[in-house]
């Protein structure tokens, strides 16, 4: 599977 | 020697947990463009908005003591998630660095 893109992961708290 | 060399002022924003959100977004983490945590949103009427120290763009060094750096994304929203839900205290303690002008 293609590494994941981890650059646009943005969390809400 | 002789050049001043910019160093980054870290700052320690104490957030009352007086919200039922804490009211803010991350994005990056180890491996990424973005290798510390920065804040992308503040949401009014969260208990981050409700402190008036944090700022979007402010990257963030530590939670409760907890060192940030080399860890990955979900392990530091992990992290957070954690110190606002623990009952444990009624605060969290962030090591923030001012955003660069």
């Amino acid at each position: 599977s293609p590494p994941k893109d981890y650059e646009d992961e943005v969390t809400f708290f | 020697t002789g050049s001043p060399v910019p160093v980054p002022t870290a700052t320690l924003v104490r957030v009352v947990k007086n919200a039922n959100t804490l009211g803010i977004a991350i994005e990056g983490g180890a491996n990424t463009r973005q290798p510390l945590p920065r804040i992308v949103t503040i949401q009014k009427g969260g208990s981050a908005h409700n402190c008036e120290q944090l700022k979007v763009g402010q990257v963030i060094l530590e939670v409760n003591g907890i060192p940030l750096r080399g860890r990955e994304h979900k392990d530091v929203a992990r992290i957070i998630a954690e110190a606002f839900k623990t009952k444990d205290k009624d605060h969290i303690d962030l090591l923030v660095t001012e955003p660069r002008i």
